[in-house]
């Protein structure tokens, strides 16, 4: 993360925000909404509270515009700058600029720019955040249109906006105030009791604690999924990924997000194609093709496609045997064979993983397909397999490659 | 794949007006062209490094990728 030069903040912790404009593209109340939320991002991880107010001047004046609106900074039509925001300070200070250019949405669409997004974005500016070179933060320059159901700000932006107001009071963490709309006042008393009408509860709050990751050598540590990818292998849990490379010799840990935004965390099962490049990704009935970063084009599609029956909802685990061609489906107390160069499944499947992978328990949470050995884990524990002989030849914690 | 000369002399200038939106690039008309494309030279490498692309301080397809992604208009560096 990085901040304005002299590192400006609001030296109080009440700010107060008012909408000045609309954009035709949303309704008010939707505009309205996406704002609130953004300011709900910032208030749950600091000591600030942010109230909107209906006339005169805010500390954080918001408002859209086309080219030139009075500022130095004209925008340029569709595209391109999409808006900007000034560091905390009187007059134009902490006010953010949108450009009405721009087709605003109130959902991710390829079609156009979620507000919420770019006003979360912006209002990082307005209260003293510049842009974060970290792909995948809040405050990376350029907008990436994810999937904003549930979402958390990055760890990055908590460092940054709490090394300029601190973490949130116990007791503060409150829905922003003056949300919904209330009468037009000239000023809302700073000191006013925190109102929400029962009509509009907030239903989407950020929760102000993203839970926390397990530590490496948690001997309880379980996984979701494991894949290897382009020589390194992914370790997943919720929303984080532990990496190991050869490339360098720590862990590394990541989020899922920061690899691919758009997917939501919380993977059932991953396996590499590695002489395609290729990593698909499961989750409940859907599954993802990434290559890289990039995600295939024209996923999701429904596990069915594979060959699985209707009954079959979501899959435990998935492995691929590089030498055979076959990737192996861990469903339940079941395994299906799939023929990667058919694209098929393999006759004669499912069956019962007792009967082939002897001393294995299910249900089977990863598997992993490492120089010719397969690690199927069970909870806690990883059952390494001779692949051609299927034949069991130790148990090992599955953390045991975090070199505990 | 080469960019067609036409297209390359529009990327230019587009990429000119980006470094000097977000990269505080301030093009001193000099007597020596050369000068000018270093210090353009240096302030796409510093836009390079920022986002984690190679370093080449050419004006590749990567980094002309970037620079056409729609953005915020908060400069990414200031002098």
């Amino acid at each position: 993360y990085s901040t304005f030069p002299h590192t400006p903040t609001w030296k109080k912790e009440d700010v107060t925000y008012r909408i000045l404009n609309y954009t035709p593209d949303m309704l008010q109340a939707d505009v309205e909404e996406a704002i609130a939320r953004a300011f709900q991002l910032w208030s749950s991880v600091t000591p600030l509270r942010f109230t909107r107010v209906y006339n005169g001047q805010a500390d954080i004046m918001i408002s859209f515009a086309s080219g030139f609106h009075n500022d130095f900074y004209s925008f340029d039509g569709p595209g391109g700058t999409l808006a900007h925001a000034y560091a905390p300070g009187s007059g134009i200070g902490g006010d953010a600029h949108f450009d009405e250019d721009e087709n605003w949405t109130k959902f991710t669409t390829y079609s156009g720019y979620n507000l919420f997004l770019v006003a979360a974005h912006e209002l990082g500016h307005s209260l003293g955040l510049s842009h974060s070179n970290v792909f995948g933060a809040l405050m990376y320059p350029t907008y990436m249109p994810v999937d904003t159901r549930d979402y958390q700000l990055h760890q990055d932006d908590i460092d940054g906006i709490q090394a300029l107001y601190g973490p949130p009071k116990e007791s503060s963490a409150l829905p922003t105030k003056a949300f919904p709309p209330q009468e037009p006042t000239e000023m809302i008393p700073a000191e006013a009791p925190t109102e929400t009408s029962p009509r509009e509860e907030p239903t989407e709050t950020t929760p102000s604690k993203p839970p926390q990751r397990p530590d490496d050598c948690d001997p309880h540590l379980t996984f979701d999924a494991i894949t290897t990818l382009r020589g390194e292998t992914l370790f997943f849990k919720d929303r984080y990924v532990w990496r190991k490379s050869p490339y360098f010799s720590e862990i590394e840990h990541d989020t899922i997000f920061s690899f691919w935004p758009s997917l939501i965390a919380g993977f059932d099962a991953a396996y590499e194609v590695d002489n395609k490049d290729r990593v698909l990704f499961f989750k409940d009935d859907q599954y993802w093709a990434v290559s890289g970063y990039s995600i295939e084009s024209g996923f999701p599609r429904p596990i069915q496609n594979l060959g699985f029956p209707t009954s079959v909802r979501k899959i435990d685990a998935a492995a691929h045997d590089q030498n055979t061609k076959r990737t192996y489906f861990f469903v339940g107390n079941k395994y299906w064979s799939f023929n990667e160069n058919t694209q098929s499944m393999e006759r004669g499947y499912p069956r019962k993983i007792a009967a082939d992978f002897q001393g294995i328990s299910h249900p089977v949470n990863a598997a992993l397909q490492k120089n010719g050995y397969f690690y199927i884990f069970h909870g806690s524990n990883q059952y390494e397999v001779d692949i051609k002989k299927k034949k069991l030849i130790r148990i090992m914690k599955s953390n045991s490659w975090f070199d505990c | 794949f080469p960019v067609a000369p036409e297209k390359e002399k529009e990327d230019l200038q587009f990429a000119k007006k980006y470094l000097e939106s977000f990269y505080d690039f301030k093009e001193e008309k000099t007597l020596f062209r050369a000068k000018d494309l270093n210090q353009m030279s240096d302030k796409i490498r510093e836009m390079q490094s920022f986002f984690g692309l190679e370093v080449t301080g050419e004006l590749n397809h990567k980094t002309l990728d970037i620079m056409k992604q729609p953005r915020c208009g908060v400069p990414d560096v200031r002098s």
